[in-house]
């Protein structure tokens, strides 16, 4: 029981949560603030297929180089990249082939490196989300070293319990629980007829109720 | 109607503070379990970062190859300058037509101010860059300068991240050691790890 946490008392929740929620909250901003941001689009690179539309009007609305992947479609265009200029120096072509095989094998890697780069960012991406659970599952509590501001040994206390006719269209007698859950304003919850104050499973159900609006209205 | 006694109430209260005391357990188990996930993810991150950096350095001697091929290249004064030159002249407005197409139908914004730019581009241009695939080099250097800047600022906003990670599970409520007597953890696995998720050469560097 986290009632054992402290020696001398019931546990202060000052102590024992004070930096969480914001601690969490800036590590979560610090992840999320680039991810979720549009201008984090990884580049794309498929040069050799050139399917990547998007990527091409990028470039050609850059600097215009993006039209020079449409070589391939004017004839002409085809034959400079065919043009063999050997004859004039045997060692040039020789060193035009060692330019376009090292061009083949960078672009592969760069494809390679993309690839990495993506899973790299998808890995990223887990713990931020992981750091968003983390979040949402701890914040309420992390949240309660600023509300507890006294030291009530009750976490909820109960102040009216009433039983009243409910007003939906079929009228059927309900309870009324009006409760504080640490420091919160009284929260009322309705608990039907069915489950009865005398039921073990009252309370559960009350207190149940009673955190889910509290959970509700911090996150709010 | 008021319906229940003050003692009622009060015993109310205790049941009801048990079921809130035993979600707040539940919540600080659930951190207990995330925090280990962190920490199987981050394991991941490590490995796969060493395969990105050995990636990096293969990539990066492969564009310094290709950049000292080209210098190489350049170095050749005048090659078949005037076949070139010709056939580049009749490429040009093929290649402007084409490009203009395709931009009006997939990239539909523009196209005036892009048609007026091409068209410098392409007078600027030599047939020499255009045979040496000198587009397929600069496109390979801009996508290393783009993949450098993506993973600058990731590692950076990571760095933030991980920093603050560090310094919450140092806290004192995550650190208790078990075998004291006055104090139950209930991380109480968790032995103090001065350093999350940072390795210590890290740190170090």
């Amino acid at each position: 029981s986290i009632m054992h946490f402290s020696p001398f008392g019931p546990p202060n929740f000052q102590d024992m949560f004070q930096p969480f929620f914001d601690m969490i909250h800036q590590a979560q901003q610090a992840m999320d603030v680039h991810f979720h941001s549009p201008a984090f689009q990884p580049p794309s690179m498929d040069i050799t297929e050139g399917n990547d539309d998007r990527s091409v009007c990028r470039e050609i609305r850059h600097n215009s180089t993006g039209c020079l992947r449409m070589k391939d479609q004017c004839d002409k265009c085809r034959e400079i990249l065919s043009v063999d200029c050997s004859a004039n120096n045997p060692s040039q072509a020789q060193l035009r082939q060692e330019l376009n095989d090292s061009l083949q094998i960078a672009e592969k890697l760069t494809q390679k490196y993309n690839e990495l780069l993506q899973s790299y960012q998808w890995k990223m991406l887990n713990t931020s989300s992981l750091l968003e659970q983390l979040n949402e599952q701890f914040s309420w509590v992390s949240q309660l070293a600023n509300l507890t501001q006294n030291e009530d040994q009750y976490y909820l206390r109960v102040s009216t319990v009433t039983s009243q006719t409910s007003d939906s269209d079929v009228p059927s007698r309900v309870t009324e629980v009006t409760v504080k859950l640490f420091d919160s304003d009284p929260i009322t919850v309705v608990i039907p007829e069915d489950v009865s104050k005398d039921n073990p499973k009252f309370m559960e159900t009350v207190a149940e109720k009673a955190l889910k609006e509290y959970r509700k209205k911090n996150r709010e | 109607d008021q319906v229940v006694s003050d003692n009622e109430l009060q015993e109310m209260s205790t049941q009801g503070s048990k079921y809130i005391n035993k979600e707040i357990q539940n919540a600080v188990k659930g951190v207990k379990e995330i925090k280990t996930l962190i920490e199987k993810t981050n394991e991941e991150r490590k490995i796969l970062l060493n395969t990105l950096e050995e990636a990096k350095r293969k990539k990066e001697d492969a564009l310094n190859e290709t950049k000292d091929s080209e210098m190489k290249l350049k170095a050749f004064p005048g090659v078949c300058n005037e076949t070139m030159t010709a056939l580049w002249e009749e490429c040009k407005p093929c290649l402007k037509q084409t490009c203009m197409k395709f931009y009006a139908r997939v990239c539909r914004s523009g196209s005036g101010l892009v048609g007026r730019q091409l068209e410098e581009f392409l007078n600027q241009s030599s047939p020499f860059y255009f045979w040496m695939n000198g587009d397929r080099i600069d496109s390979l250097l801009e996508d290393d300068r783009q993949q450098t800047h993506i993973m600058d600022v990731m590692q950076d906003r990571f760095d933030r991240a991980s920093g603050i990670m560090d310094e919450l599970f140092q806290d004192r409520f995550f650190t208790h050691e078990p075998q004291d007597t006055y104090f139950y953890s209930p991380f109480s696995s968790f032995h103090r790890r001065p350093h999350f998720l940072y390795p210590k050469s890290r740190i170090a560097r």
